[in-house]
């Protein structure tokens, strides 16, 4: 069964899985001990390189487990992690598992535009205010009609001495918001690159000492981004092209990375996200198969009661018209061939001298005729007519 | 009865030699 389609084949919302989208992306830390190496680091020694690709590998199949920063000994303490998750995902979780102490201070970042700017998700401090000049998050969300970056505590250290960073995209999101139908709930999930910002160690707790007493580390694995390859509801899974990018298989006459556009010749109304109740899917032309383009008019669009809204564009075979569906000027229906033949469209034919004109009835072919003149291509003089030899009157009557 | 076709040889173009139509 095809998940972008009933069993009558009719278009439906889809949507793919819900995946870890950092899972083997490669991660950028602005920090990473081993370089140049000391007894437990060494970045040219796989066996004692705590790389920051440790934190994407698939869980379980590394050694050593976990990426380490530099030491730290002195303000600043920030260490960045970045991770490109190489298109747009609407995010569900974001989550990050530390193999020490956890810091007691943590941004969470995401751009939409592949890192070119970026806006927060959520900050983790144990002071929010002096960290982030934010109170801490009210229990029950935002006040605020829409999504908003709150503060919540920091990272709590467990009995095993590490600690785990965990935030949902409902933590900074009112309640009652339905994603189909909040476009700024749409936005907020909505993320191509993660990055997490550490500022300050454990070991400083909550003072704001600039030199740490005890030299430290940043160590974290299992960066976890879990969310759903964004698609706008018309495709199930998103795949690989040919140059190794990762793009939606669109389907309901949508293209591009995330579907977000309608097919060249599918403009008869305007691009829309599928929803769980319409799919929205993009409408192909009506050109009865005499035109390969068409463009979109809004205004044509609105008349019609937002039913259709495509205009053909070089229509072929001698057609004309908004959806090629009459004959030009110089042609007539033939009433022996359906609309969508090639050779629907027939030559007037109108005689050079018999006719008034060149261009017949589209309808019935008839050429308009001088007077006296008969014939489909006013190429005989009717009865009681004679041809004469003057041009102008071909047709004159007998004597 | 069936009209014969008009003749183009019959035509006098003498006076309306613009409005000959090319052959």
């Amino acid at each position: 069964a095809d998940p972008c389609y009933d069993e009558a084949g009719e278009p439906r919302c889809c949507i793919p899985g819900l995946v870890n989208a950092a899972l083997g992306r490669e991660v950028l830390a602005s920090s990473t001990c081993g370089r140049p190496a000391n007894r437990i680091c060494d970045s040219s020694d796989p066996q004692r390189a705590h790389s920051a690709d440790l934190l994407t590998s698939v869980p379980g199949t590394a050694s050593p487990l976990c990426w380490r920063s530099d030491l730290l000994q002195r303000a600043p303490f920030n260490v960045t992690l970045t991770v490109a998750l190489g298109k747009a995902f609407e995010l569900v979780f974001v989550s990050l598992r530390f193999c020490s102490a956890p810091p007691t201070s943590v941004a969470l970042l995401k751009s939409q535009d592949h890192g070119r700017s970026w806006v927060p998700l959520g900050f983790f401090s144990s002071s929010c205010s002096l960290d982030y000049g934010r109170p801490p998050a009210p229990a029950g969300g935002p006040a605020g009609p829409g999504p908003e970056a709150l503060c919540f505590p920091a990272p709590q250290a467990q009995p095993d001495g590490g600690g785990l960073l965990a935030f949902s995209v409902q933590d900074g999101s009112p309640q009652g918001l339905d994603l189909d139908n909040s476009p700024v709930l749409q936005d907020w999930v909505t993320a191509t690159d993660i990055r997490i910002l550490l500022t300050r160690p454990a070991i400083l707790g909550d003072t704001r000492d600039p030199v740490v007493t005890v030299p430290y580390s940043y160590s974290a694995t299992e960066l976890q981004v879990g969310g759903r390859c964004k698609c706008n509801g018309h495709a199930s899974r998103c795949l690989l092209d040919s140059h190794g990018h990762l793009i939606c298989d669109c389907q309901h006459g949508t293209e591009g990375p995330d579907c977000s556009r309608c097919k060249p010749f599918f403009c008869d109304r305007p691009w829309q996200r599928a929803t769980g109740q319409e799919a929205h899917a993009c409408l192909a032309c009506s050109c009865n198969g005499h035109a390969r383009r068409c463009r979109f008019n809004m205004e044509l669009y609105r008349l019609s009661g937002r039913r259709s809204g495509g205009v053909c564009l070089n229509c072929r075979h001698n057609t004309a018209g908004r959806h090629c569906h009459y004959c030009r000027e110089g042609f007539y229906r033939d009433p022996g061939r359906v609309l969508s033949d090639r050779r629907a469209c027939r030559a007037c034919d109108c005689h050079p001298v018999g006719a008034a004109g060149k261009t017949c009835n589209q309808t019935t072919g008839q050429c308009p005729c001088k007077d006296g003149v008969t014939g489909l291509t006013c190429n005989r003089c009717a009865p009681g007519f004679q041809q004469s030899r003057s041009p102008v009157a071909p047709c004159v009557k007998t004597p | 009865d069936v009209m014969p076709t008009l003749d183009m040889a019959l035509f006098d173009w003498t006076d309306y030699e613009d409005l000959k139509p090319e052959v």
